[in-house]
């Protein structure tokens, strides 16, 4: 599982 | 996802049942005020990616400005308050009396501590997450102290405290089909959904089956 560094939530 | 979007939506909502309460009655009595700087400290510090310009999408940019002007707009209108409405705005201030200065310490180490990424823009958006999920502290504090909340106060905490839980869901939905496992987001997501628990059984049992709204 990634850890994403786009952070696409409110 | 729909949780996603509820999850907004409640919280926009929450936003919304404030200004207007604020607006139209000019009230402020159990609104804390530290509370409502906190938000938009946790906003500003959230989406300084707006100035990046990497926008992902007209809903997520317009969201994002959405909540920090109306997170300002609250604190201009409770600020208008102080010349309508002096007294309670003295009484407001003269019973919102949790320091600021322990939340923000505490959260400002922690994202020192617990980032993705050793950059202004990550650094602050950890930040903004440990912010967020005390912000409410304040405004918990005040209404266990009085012991009483009016209607308004108890609709607002409830839907901000339903956006929380609504993204739990969300994160389960968001593991399973995208892989994908945020977890600054899902830890401090927790913790604040958890400090909301208590006040969730309270307003069932007082506001949702009538009768006043008293804390123990």
């Amino acid at each position: 599982t990634s850890t994403p560094l786009e952070h696409d939530e409110l | 996802n729909i949780f996603r979007i509820l999850g907004d939506l409640s919280h926009l909502a929450s936003i919304v049942i404030l200004l207007r309460t604020v607006q139209k009655t000019q009230r402020v009595d159990g609104i804390s005020l530290k509370t409502q700087i906190l938000y938009v400290l946790v906003f500003c510090t959230r989406y300084l990616d707006l100035l990046t310009f990497r926008w992902k999408s007209v809903y997520n940019t317009l969201m994002k400005m959405v909540f920090i002007g109306a997170s300002v707009r609250v604190i201009q209108l409770i600020q208008g308050c102080k010349i309508q409405n002096p007294v309670a705005y003295k009484d407001m201030i003269f019973r919102d009396t949790l320091q600021i200065k322990y939340l923000v310490g505490p959260c400002a180490v922690l994202a020192l501590i617990f980032n993705y990424k050793f950059t202004l823009l990550e650094l602050c958006w950890s930040f903004s997450l440990w912010l967020e999920s005390v912000a409410i502290l304040p405004q918990l504090f005040m209404l266990s102290r009085s012991g009483k909340a009016s209607t308004l106060t108890t609709h607002y905490i409830f839907a901000l405290g339903l956006y929380r839980a609504l993204y739990i869901p969300n994160w389960i939905w968001r593991y399973y089909s995208e892989d994908r496992l945020e977890k600054l987001s899902v830890f401090t997501g927790l913790l604040q959904t958890a400090l909301y628990s208590d006040f969730f059984y309270i307003y069932y049992k007082k506001v949702v089956k009538g009768a006043g709204f008293e804390l123990p």
